[in-house]
Parts: structure tokens; C-alpha cells; sequence
């Protein structure tokens, strides 16, 4: 993906109940777009990254280098969303359960 | 609307069920997707209802999870014992409603209405008490999975046979939390119509079944999705016995968590810390090699010509690999 912007952001990932083996008892979805974050979160940090408080402070603080080993903050994701799965339980009932914080939203460097 | 399902209607009519021209056609292919053996109203209900709820924000019933249970069929004295076990409930999930869906036939008098018309003059057909439908009863029971008793008496529903058939549904909210209470989570379900029903019977595609929903506290939790959905360790795959179940670990939860110790818990690289007890690698990294030293890069910037001659240096260095290069190239060519 070098086509992908260096700074923290939201890159696509479609994942598979089936490469993960789930897909055995997992009815629906038979996939679903997941995302995941990735990119560096460099002092100074743009806006578009929405940095927390406390990751500009680190930014400052590994960039002033006054404490050792500081790291820059991380790219994780900030808002998710929900994902309903319809699957097969223990005794081959079918359930419904709608889980949290399935899919990236929004990523930010925190 | 099914915090407070309606007491006389099918999932049909709760569930939007019955949109479209022809709903049975539309109901078997999307029961078709659930594969052979499971081609049943719960399976197409429970379908619909993750059509329902896989929007974006809805909720099923004000909670996360539907679950859905088959009964096993039991004939006692002939008559029909539905046993739901709904043991697989997990103790995070609180109970919000329960029903019970359940197919009803029409019985007398519309079942005799064409012999009576044709026989008008027949003097036992006139002396039907007509619009009186023999009324039925919905029974309850509950036990715990290690006793052998008849179970707890839970309810009795006063059942009207609806003049036509069609799929029912009885609100068991307070027989099943109850039950759960008692924690007696085999339910049986005993459709009482006095008499002997016709024929020994068998399980069907109308067979009842029984929806909770539930709130599931635990589905907040870190990790919560392979807690229900990771039924296998990746790492023991090989080591299961044949024929045990995918999932007969007393844990339902597989621990994957690796060995972390010392470095691996904070946020530095291995080999950052210069305490050398700590690092029990044979290859040391030395911090300027990894992490360019903050200071260099917010030190006084450098004057004009100091930067020039900078500039020559490095110019000089990449120069020295770009010599290099043209040699290999000018070497390439000549063989």
C-alpha cells in the first residue's frame, strides 16, 4: 500500500470468517470491513489526527527528548462501530448478538 | 416492540415477516441460507431479525444478544412435551423478554364446518354448540438438568384456536426469569387440549420455539467477541482428542495471552532499556541507533555556511555511493 498517506489514518480491511476458521458456526455476516489504523503520528501532529491531549504532550515531550525512550504516541482507532453476527451456539441454537467496537470509524493518535 | 410483544401474534406480524408477495417463498430462501436441518420458522425469524438489527444503532429489544432454542421432543401418554433447554444462557446476559412462538392449528367447529353443511339435516351436526371453540392450555414446567421430577409448575396459558392456522406468540417473560432464578433452565411446553390428540407426534418445521432477549453486560468487555465466537485454541489443534467437541473445555474462553515479561509490557523496544540485567539478548542496540537523539534534531539550527559545508559533506558521502553505483553499472556493462 505505498499509495497509503504516511500520517495516521484509516486503511481498508475487509475481513473473512473463513480465514479465521469462524465461519463454521458464524451464519451471517460471511464477512464484514473491519479497517484498521496505521501511519506514524510524528510531532508535530496535524489535526487531522486528532491527537489527544495527552499524545500532544508526549509528541512534545519525545520530541523535547529530555526523558529517554519516550515513543511517538500510537495510530488506534477512536470512533467503532457495531457489527450484529448471527451464529450457531454449543447446542446449534441460532443467536444473535451485536458486538462492540467491530469496525474502525475514525482512527486518531493517542 | 418486543419488550412488550403482542399476545396473539405471530412473528409474522412482529417482525414485518409478512411484507412482500409471497413471504413463505421469500421466508424459504433465506432459511435456505442457514443450510439443510434448519429450514425452520425460528431459523427465518431469527434472520429477519438480524436484518432488523444489523442497521447501524438498533438494538434488539433495548439489548445486544436474541437468543433462539429448538425444543427436543418428548411423548408422554401421546401427547406432545416440547423440552427447551436453555442452558447455554450465559449468567452476563440479563433476561429482557421471553416468547414462546408456537403454530396453531384450527380446531372444532371450523375443522367440521363442510361434513356439517353437507349433512345440514343431520340432527347431531344441528345440535353443535356452534362458536364455542374448545379451548386449549399452554402448560409450563421447569427442572434443573439433574433431577429426574415431573418439574416446578411455571404457568398456564388459556389458549382461543384461531379460526385459520398461523403462528402464535406468548410473552414467558416471568416463567422464564423464574426459572433462571431457580436456576431450573429445562423448560417444557405442554399444549394441553383436553382430549387425546390424533397420532403419535413428530417434530416439525412448526414446531415451536422460544426467543429471549437479553442484554449481555459482558459484551463491553475486552475481548468478548472470541469469549462466544473463538471456539478453538490455534494453538492446541492438533492435541484435541477425535470426536470431542469443538468447544468441551470447561473454559469457554480460550487464553491466548503470551508470556510477557519485562520489556514487552512497556511501550520500548527490546533492547532499548541500558539496564544490562534486563536484557537478555546476546546483540546490544545502542539507543542512538534505533531512536535519532531529539537533541540532534532541536539543536540550534547551524548557520548558513556551517550548513553549506554540511550539505558538501553529505553531498560527498552520497556521492561516494553513487561512484560506487556507476562502477557496478560501468563493470555490468562490459561483462
Amino acid at each position: 500500500q505505498w499509495d497509503e498517506p504516511r500520517v495516521c489514518s484509516r486503511r481498508y480491511l475487509k475481513v473473512d470468517f473463513a480465514d479465521i476458521g469462524w465461519n463454521e458456526w458464524i451464519i451471517s455476516p460471511k464477512s464484514f470491513d473491519a479497517y484498521y489504523c496505521a501511519g506514524a503520528c510524528e510531532f508535530p501532529m496535524p489535526k487531522i489526527v486528532s491527537p489527544s491531549n495527552h499524545a500532544t504532550i508526549q509528541s512534545i515531550v519525545r520530541a523535547v527528548g529530555i526523558i529517554p525512550g519516550i515513543p511517538e504516541p500510537c495510530c488506534v482507532p477512536d470512533k467503532m462501530n457495531s457489527l450484529g453476527v448471527l451464529f450457531l451456539d454449543e447446542n446449534r441454537n441460532v443467536v444473535l448478538k451485536v458486538y462492540p467496537n467491530m469496525s474502525v470509524e475514525t482512527c486518531a493518535c493517542r | 416492540s418486543h419488550t412488550s410483544p403482542p399476545q396473539s401474534t405471530g412473528p409474522l406480524a412482529t417482525d414485518g415477516l409478512a411484507r412482500g408477495k409471497d413471504p413463505q417463498k421469500s421466508l424459504g430462501d433465506k432459511a435456505a441460507a442457514l443450510g439443510p436441518g434448519a429450514q425452520d420458522m425460528v431459523a427465518v425469524h431469527m434472520l429477519r431479525l438480524y436484518e432488523k438489527y444489523s442497521r447501524r444503532g438498533a438494538r434488539p429489544g433495548g439489548g445486544n444478544t436474541v437468543r433462539s432454542f429448538r425444543p427436543r421432543l418428548e411423548v408422554v401418554n401421546q401427547k406432545a412435551l416440547y423440552l427447551f433447554n436453555l442452558t447455554s444462557m450465559q449468567d452476563s446476559e440479563m433476561i429482557l423478554t421471553a416468547t414462546f412462538h408456537f403454530y396453531s392449528e384450527p380446531r372444532w367447529p371450523w375443522a367440521h364446518e363442510v361434513p356439517c353443511k353437507q349433512q345440514a339435516k343431520n340432527v347431531s351436526c344441528r345440535l353443535l354448540p356452534l362458536g364455542l371453540p374448545a379451548r386449549q392450555h399452554l402448560l409450563f414446567r421447569s427442572l434443573s438438568q439433574n433431577t429426574a421430577t415431573q418439574g416446578l409448575f411455571r404457568g398456564n396459558m388459556a389458549l382461543v384456536p384461531p379460526p385459520r392456522a398461523l403462528w402464535q406468540t406468548k410473552d414467558i417473560s416471568p416463567i422464564v426469569k423464574a426459572a433462571r432464578q431457580d436456576g431450573e433452565l429445562l423448560l417444557s411446553a405442554q399444549l394441553d387440549s383436553g382430549g387425546k390428540d390424533p397420532g403419535v407426534p413428530r417434530l416439525s418445521p412448526h414446531a415451536p420455539y422460544i426467543l429471549i432477549y437479553a442484554n449481555d453486560l459482558a459484551i463491553s468487555e475486552p475481548n468478548s467477541v472470541a469469549v462466544t465466537l473463538q471456539r478453538y485454541d490455534p494453538f492446541q489443534a492438533g492435541d484435541r482428542e477425535p470426536g470431542a467437541a469443538p468447544n468441551s473445555s470447561t473454559d469457554p474462553r480460550v487464553r491466548r495471552a503470551t508470556q510477557a515479561t519485562g520489556p514487552l509490557q512497556d511501550n520500548e523496544l527490546p533492547g532499548l532499556d541500558e539496564r544490562p540485567a534486563q536484557i537478555p539478548r546476546t546483540q546490544h542496540y545502542h539507543k542512538h541507533e534505533l531512536w535519532p537523539s531529539p537533541f540532534r534534531t532541536l539543536k540550534p539550527r547551524p548557520g548558513r555556511k556551517d550548513r553549506r559545508k554540511k550539505s558538501q559533506d553529505v553531498f560527498v558521502a552520497s556521492s561516494q555511493v553513487l561512484h560506487f553505483d556507476e562502477k557496478t553499472m560501468q563493470k555490468a556493462r562490459r561483462k
